[in-house]
């Protein structure tokens, strides 16, 4: 028996928003720890990890470890249904081939409940290890995707480059080049809006901006993004979900041939 | 030209 009551339902509605595009089908994991999912995306080049966290759910049942497959677009489909501030539960029985979501209105005035075929998925799932990164930005989340979207008009890479300077986003295309250098600036009023370096060694790496785009469907999870990067590692750009976890991407660089 | 790395690179299959 598995039953998860998450009070906050808008965050579920933001995350599937945030991976539907990049993941068509994938396998969300539920343990007495937490809620969580790890996909690769069609091209096998981002894999996305999410970690809901048991403590964050008002109530988590969850009796022995359940693997459920579902279609995230026809999961966003249905929580589209959900008003933002509805109350969601998730229920499924062991060995059930269902899954049903709730939603409540916060007065309690009207309850729904969908139920969805769950599919029989098989994914490779890839073990991440541990890793010290050269290093790690931390900046606003929105700042972000608008540099991702303003370079996307010009090139279709980005290059990421952190020295103790700041971080330069950088792109070239048929009509010229950009280049975007965001420093430090901690003392800011709201920690929201601050850029933090933490610099072990310098690092530049390149990416497809079509992946950073898609990542920044995450946007409305979290006021801030860490960038970590290592040379030889493939960059984590991370989106923390308020007292629940994260919702994590991870992209391969490409390489100059 | 840029050549795009495949994750499993990187991480293990398990």
């Amino acid at each position: 028996m598995l039953e998860l009551r998450l009070v906050q339902g808008s965050l579920l509605k933001k995350v599937l928003e945030a991976i539907k595009d990049l993941v068509t089908d994938a396998n969300f994991d539920c343990s007495t720890s937490g809620f969580s999912l790890q996909a690769m995306d069609s091209s096998h080049v981002a894999l996305v990890a999410l970690l809901l966290r048991s403590d964050g759910f008002e109530h988590f049942r969850c009796d022995r470890s359940l693997s459920m497959g579902m279609n995230l677009n026809h999961v966003s489909k249905l929580l589209k249904c959900a008003s933002n501030d509805d109350i969601i539960t998730i229920k499924a029985d062991d060995d059930a081939d269902t899954v049903t979501f709730m939603f409540e209105s916060p007065r309690q005035d009207k309850i729904a409940d969908f139920e969805m075929k769950l599919m029989d998925i098989k994914s490779e799932h890839l073990g991440i290890p541990e890793a010290e990164y050269q290093s790690i930005v931390k900046m606003p989340s929105q700042e972000f995707a608008r540099i991702c979207k303003d370079l996307s008009s010009i090139g279709d890479t980005v290059v990421i480059s952190v020295t103790k300077e700041g971080v330069k986003f950088s792109t070239r295309g048929d009509i010229g080049s950009a280049n975007i250098v965001c420093r430090q600036n901690s003392t800011v009023d709201k920690p929201e809006e601050a850029t933090t370096i933490q610099m072990k060694e310098p690092v530049s790496l390149t990416f497809a901006l079509r992946y950073m785009n898609s990542f920044t469907k995450a946007t409305p999870l979290s006021s801030s993004v860490s960038i970590s990067m290592s040379s030889d590692l493939p960059v984590v750009v991370e989106y923390k979900i308020a007292e629940m976890g994260y919702l994590r991407y991870y992209l391969a660089p490409k390489i100059e041939d | 030209i840029f050549i795009q790395v495949y994750l499993a690179i990187y991480f293990l299959i398990l």
